[in-house]
């Protein structure tokens, strides 16, 4: 459980941080 | 009515919503219907990761929450991501998706190696949210105010959220008014799908630890 949320939360702060705009 | 100011923030959740999608290669590859319980597995995966990528961009979009404390947007998103994804999820369910779509999908869910006492409540969920008929408003309106929850771990600034989920609970309020004037009670119905979609986060991490076992 806790590596998912890992996983979760690294998605996220990837994602606001706009690495994913296309 | 909705006043200007409400019209308004109506219009640009909405909007944002329907920019809410899964890349169109990704939607394909779910309808393929020759798979392995591990090729399952990792596209359900891959599938889920989009689901968040999209969901970010949705939140990101809803006005005020770019000027929330940055770790309170990573609490909020994390704390409401597996909801948001349900409450998407039964959105999806609930179409009428091209003939045999929904049958494809629902065998991909079954054998994903889930088990049955995570699944039957999951498909559960998405009938009652069937049930309610609700509009793509209603559905961009709910999705913002489950991920605008104040009361989730780790939230410093609980006022600060309180202040962008009310106005949007207050549009949902008069939205239901307008819409539903012969039941009174959908408003309500549809908060109480948000205690059922708390309980579906709940079960949600037990869920992911059983399927990883199997």
């Amino acid at each position: 459980h806790s590596s998912n949320t890992i996983g979760l939360e690294a998605i996220i702060r990837k994602a606001l941080m706009g690495k994913y705009d296309e | 009515e909705l006043n200007q100011e409400q019209e308004t923030l109506l219009s640009y959740i909405v909007e944002a919503y329907n920019k809410c999608r899964i890349p169109q290669d990704m939607a394909k590859k779910l309808l393929q219907d020759q798979f392995s319980t591990e090729e399952n597995f990792l596209l359900l995966t891959e599938m889920a990761t989009s689901q968040v990528q999209v969901l970010v961009e949705f939140t990101k979009k809803l006005p005020g929450f770019q000027t929330l404390d940055h770790e309170d947007q990573i609490a909020l998103i994390k704390g409401s991501a597996v909801e948001a994804m349900f409450l998407r999820s039964a959105q999806i369910f609930n179409r009428k998706l091209p003939q045999g779509h929904n049958v494809v999908l629902e065998e991909r869910i079954r054998k994903s190696g889930i088990s049955d006492d995570y699944i039957t409540p999951m498909f559960n969920f998405y009938k009652t949210v069937g049930e309610l008929q609700m509009t793509q408003e209603e559905h961009a309106l709910l999705t913002a105010i489950t991920i605008l929850s104040p009361d989730r771990p780790y939230i410093k600034d609980l006022h600060a959220v309180e202040k962008l989920q009310e106005p949007i609970l207050n549009v949902l309020q008069i939205f239901c008014k307008i819409h539903h004037n012969k039941d009174p009670q959908h408003f309500a119905r549809l908060l109480g799908r948000l205690t059922e979609l708390r309980t579906l986060n709940h079960h949600h991490a037990e869920m992911l630890s059983s399927w990883r076992m199997n």
